[in-house]
């Protein structure tokens, strides 16, 4: 039985740590969890230099991926949202699994030419998501 | 439903005549609660053409902007950086009360060159200034006639001038002159190699047209200057008057409306909102920062 041992041992190597917290990962996140993820845009992608000033560049950000099945305060989520995947999971596949989206945003300062030739400097809430949640 | 279909036929504020220039198809859409049209949304109406498929043409097709004045853009993209960080974040400080400037440039002036030197160099213009764009949600904080130098004409270092504002009043179309309606005469000094702007404070003169939402305001401004150093030869090459540019007008606004930045309504906001979002936890360090936050 030792000699079986070793030959097992021989057959696959101890892993290493780095691949472990790796092999574990899987078990705490799923893959590609609900989170905050990086979108930035210039005004003159959009053509719209001509009259938008400043900032030169905006970073709306944009929330993406899979909510937990039990999310529980870790999103910021009410009950409702369990209960929701509950109703999706066993009641009803047809009513939507919550969804991920912007929690909480930022406010933008922009610098804008008015058809009259007048400029403008304006600051408009919620236009920069800054934190993710299930609901 | 036909009752929203009505709120934007309605035509009670200039903002809703911009939604003229929107494809038939978008107005459905544009159903938004009478403070946001009234918002004088610059944003709004070319976010919604993007989101319709000819929006893009059509947004280049529409008429050319009217190109503002160059000192004008460059006064606003100085008074940017000092308001918000290059991402475009509003920056916190006190001072910081207003969420909305706007600058006009005068539809028209008429300058009345005149010269007595015993008196100082005169610079005399009527002004008027057309104000459609200040919505009706936007509510005055301050407002400056905001003078330039060309600096390109040599004048004397240190100036003090008198100043005098008149507003004239059309009352009947039918009335030929315009009666004065009121008048304000102060005296300001500044030294002209550290400035390229002069700010003229107007806020309590100009409060009671903004509050009643006049849409044009046309005003002579008679500004005398002498040199404050009498050793300087009073007699300038060039004339106080020829170096003034006719002056601009800014008003700083409170938008009150939704789609504007309010300050203290974000740190409301912050202390209302019940869940915690969730925080952006690396696999090691944001777990054990969750439990302690979550006890």
């Amino acid at each position: 039985s030792r000699r079986r041992r070793e030959d097992k041992l021989k057959a696959s190597p101890a892993t290493s740590p780095s691949n472990l917290s790796q092999y574990f990962k899987q078990f705490l996140f799923p893959q590609n969890e609900c989170e905050l993820h990086n979108f930035r845009l210039s005004f003159s992608q959009l053509k719209w230099d001509k009259w938008i000033i400043a900032p030169n560049r905006y970073s709306p950000q944009y929330c993406k991926g899979d909510c937990p099945r039990v999310v529980g305060h870790r999103y910021g989520s009410p009950v409702h949202t369990m209960v929701q995947n509950i109703i999706y999971e066993k009641l009803d596949p047809s009513v939507p699994k919550p969804s991920c989206v912007p929690a909480e945003y930022s406010p933008l300062s922009v610098l804008t030419i008015e058809p009259d030739g007048s400029i403008v400097y304006k600051e408009y809430e919620d236009m920069i998501a800054t934190r993710c949640t299930c609901r | 439903p036909p009752a929203r279909a009505q709120l934007i036929s309605d035509k009670s504020s200039g903002f809703l005549a911009a939604q003229e220039e929107l494809p038939s198809e978008l107005k459905p859409l544009l159903w938004l609660p009478q403070g946001v049209l009234r918002g004088g949304y610059a944003l709004l109406p070319p976010l919604l053409k993007v989101l319709s498929e000819q929006g893009q043409q059509q947004w280049h097709s529409q008429g050319p902007r009217l190109q503002p004045d160059s000192r004008a853009l460059r006064y606003m993209k100085r008074l940017y950086k000092m308001s918000a960080t290059k991402e475009g974040i509003p920056k916190a400080s006190k001072s910081h009360l207003y969420n909305t400037v706007r600058l006009f440039t005068p539809c028209w002036e008429c300058k009345h060159p005149h010269r007595d030197l015993s008196k100082g160099d005169l610079h005399s213009v009527d002004l008027l200034f057309n104000l459609d764009r200040v919505t009706a949600l936007e509510h005055l904080l301050k407002s400056v006639l905001l003078y330039s130098f060309d600096t390109s004409i040599p004048i004397s270092s240190s100036i003090t001038c008198m100043c005098h504002l008149s507003v004239q009043e059309h009352g009947s179309p039918g009335q030929v002159c315009p009666s004065i309606s009121h008048s304000i005469a102060f005296s300001l000094h500044f030294e002209v190699r550290r400035r390229k702007w002069v700010e003229l404070d107007v806020t309590s003169f100009l409060q009671p047209l903004i509050a009643t939402h006049r849409r044009n305001i046309h005003m002579a401004v008679n500004v005398t200057c002498l040199v404050a150093d009498p050793q300087e030869d009073t007699r300038l090459e060039h004339p106080i008057s020829v170096a003034l540019v006719p002056p601009s007008l800014l008003l700083y606004l409170n938008d009150t409306s939704e789609q504007a930045y309010h300050r203290w309504n974000s740190l409301r906001h912050r202390r209302k909102s019940p869940a915690w979002p969730r925080q952006r936890s690396s696999p090691t360090g944001g777990k054990g920062q969750e439990t302690s936050q979550r006890a």
